[in-house]
């Protein structure tokens, strides 16, 4: 563990808290996209499969359930209970336009041809697609509201700082895994976007809106 | 190269 990694799972637990708490104290989940909140579940399910088989620490373990947990909860509040407060108008991505690309990348590039490893790579593609149904929808309405825009600022650091944690542990551990790396790349990239659209706008304490 | 298999991070 070294600092930079730390900091993005921080980073990822906030924003995933940020959001799950905006959903349920505003009792609406306007402005969220649900589809990229189901393929969140989904690559932490098939990225998780080795929680009680695999076990490395209990911060490792303890941070997979709270990832498990939220990202379910999340998904539940979004589809049942604050149901009437969900924008499926604007929610409109494709997911299987994702996740049939993503499967078949998976199984011919991969580490190892076992199932437990070829789901880790499913889900370590997916992820790095997975935002892209919720940037869809924001430029669909052309903005986004300020907490939305905290948790996608949260969200894209988390990986960009393990961008940080793969070069330290390149330089101190020779260790690289080229798949988690090219896909974590791609995944940050798509937020850079945003990121200047955040720094711009809403740090300075305008509404992010996106030109039209 | 097995240390790809046992992945250690979140």
């Amino acid at each position: 563990m070294n600092i930079f990694r730390l900091l993005g799972d921080l980073s990822h637990l906030l924003a995933i808290i940020i959001l799950l708490l905006k959903i349920w104290r505003t009792r609406s989940c306007a402005g969220v996209s649900g589809k990229s909140q189901i393929l969140f579940a989904l690559v932490f399910t098939t990225r998780y499969l080795d929680l009680f088989t695999n076990f490395i620490s209990m911060y490792n373990s303890a941070m997979k359930l709270i990832y498990l947990v939220c990202s379910y909860a999340t998904v539940f509040l979004m589809y049942f209970k604050f149901k009437a407060t969900y924008d499926s108008n604007h929610d409109t991505f494709r997911m299987e336009f994702l996740v049939v690309p993503v499967g078949g990348l998976a199984f011919l590039v991969n580490h190892d041809f076992t199932p437990l490893e070829i789901l880790w790579t499913f889900s370590i593609y997916l992820e790095a697609v997975a935002i892209l149904p919720q940037l869809f929808m924001i430029s669909k309405t052309g903005e986004a509201e300020t907490i939305t825009s905290h948790y996608l600022f949260a969200l894209g650091s988390y990986r960009a700082l393990y961008i940080v944690n793969w070069v330290f542990r390149f330089y101190t551990e020779g260790f690289f895994d080229l798949i988690a790396i090219v896909a974590g790349c791609v995944q940050t990239i798509l937020y850079c976007d945003f990121f200047y659209l955040y720094i711009t706008k809403v740090l300075k304490g305008k509404q992010l809106t996106l030109p039209a | 190269n097995d240390n790809d298999n046992d992945h250690d991070e979140l």
